[in-house]
């Protein structure tokens, strides 16, 4: 199974027309791997995307960079899945 | 479970629980339940659907699917949520039975199987079909990009590599072509709703144009009386309206193509949340999502059976 060990979602919030286009260049960069579950759309409808631990220096850099606020909306992606699974299987034997 | 009183809703599912759920849910009530199998996935499972029915031959109809996007896995928890509600309000809340008399529904749990295994197998963050793309290593194409309602127009990617890949063609996909067959072959679907996660959003088309549908106020009058019969039961906030102006462009999107074949209560919900766990809402929620996305639900179909066309 593939893990997602380190893995975060940030939350970007977009101010502007111009942040925007600034992200969607973002979702072009295939070597940063970046899974959008929201993706970019319009100023004041926030951008949730999940981060591989390799690429999470390189995107915040590029976020703050660009003066573009962002906030970790899930810490560790694998923590929250691991839940997930200990929970199945609990119902499982149960 | 050895029926579906004693099956856990407040659990995620594999497929293989899922279908198990099905075929109890059919032997418990043979009069009101049957399964139908509309195809098969490009990996070869089969592809079901749930007809309730009361009885007569080829009634208007309702269409309700979960889980075309595989890693939404509170929509097909909903779904085997909404199979045993029907059986239950059947013949005990009179607004539903005078539904289920005058109408048939279809509920179609797991629309992509092969991406819904893979999520249990694999990868638990998977969305698309697993289908492969000649000349490329990366697989799998978006089954809500690959309807043929703007296809391959803005709004979609023509890379495979994309998750929002649109194919090489509309209806490319088995998952999708075989829901297009059934619905040219039935004929007489009156509303399509098709349930996605997550953003708390009740919309209706276009998503591919900028363009409102002919039944615009009345769609949006639908789906704010349907909001609000949503938010009555744990206030959970809901935001309406096409695709297009609420969201982002979308092209190749199933209730766009529904739309355009003349179903005019084509819907599309994104349910909860709005972005703490996104894909990964916590199995606690699965069953008050349920009830209240069902309370939503409810207003629609009893719309479409008080308002025929």
């Amino acid at each position: 199974k593939e893990d997602f060990v380190g893995h975060q979602v940030l939350r970007i919030s977009v101010a502007d027309e111009a942040q925007v286009q600034t992200v969607t260049e973002l979702e072009d960069l295939e070597h940063l791997q970046l899974d959008f579950w929201r993706g970019p759309a319009r100023p004041g409808f926030p951008i949730d995307v999940r981060v591989p631990f390799s690429s999470i220096q390189a995107v915040k850099v590029f976020l703050e960079a660009h003066g573009i606020r962002y906030r970790i909306m899930i810490e560790d992606v694998q923590s929250l899945l691991d839940e997930e699974q200990e929970q199945m299987l609990a119902s499982q034997s149960r | 479970a050895r029926s579906t009183s004693t099956f856990n809703y407040d659990t995620y599912h594999t497929l293989e629980e899922i279908y198990d759920f099905m075929d109890l849910l059919v032997a418990e009530n043979p009069q009101l339940v049957s399964k139908l199998q509309i195809g098969n996935s490009y990996e070869g499972r089969p592809i079901y659907v749930l007809k309730f029915s009361t009885g007569g031959s080829n009634r208007p109809a309702i269409w309700i699917d979960t889980g075309i996007h595989s890693r939404e896995w509170i929509t097909q928890a909903s779904g085997v949520w909404f199979a045993k509600k029907i059986t239950e309000d059947y013949g005990q809340d009179a607004a539903f039975t005078a539904i289920l008399d005058n109408m048939d529904i279809f509920l179609e749990i797991v629309t992509n199987p092969d991406g819904f295994a893979y999520t249990h197998s694999k990868n638990r963050l998977w969305r698309k079909t697993r289908s492969l793309t000649s000349g490329s290593s990366c697989v799998g194409v978006d089954a809500n990009r690959n309807w043929d309602a703007g296809f391959g127009m803005s709004g979609a990617s023509s890379s495979p590599c994309s998750e929002t890949y649109h194919g090489k063609s509309a209806n490319s996909e088995v998952e999708v072509k075989s829901v297009v067959d059934f619905v040219n072959d039935h004929g007489n679907i009156k509303a399509f709703l098709s349930i996605h996660s997550y953003s708390q959003l009740l919309l209706y088309p276009y998503g591919y144009k900028t363009e409102s549908p002919s039944d615009k106020d009345e769609l949006d009058q639908v789906a704010k009386s349907a909001v609000a019969a949503l938010s009555s039961l744990y206030g959970t906030e809901y935001k309406y309206g096409s695709i297009i102006t609420t969201i982002y462009q979308a092209s190749g999107g199933s209730i766009d193509w529904t739309y355009n074949q003349g179903i005019k209560y084509s819907f599309t919900f994104e349910l909860r949340d709005t972005g703490r766990y996104g894909f990964l809402l916590p199995a606690s929620q699965i069953i008050p999502t349920a009830q209240e996305t069902w309370l939503a639900l409810l207003t629609i179909m009893e719309h479409t059976l008080n308002n025929p066309y």
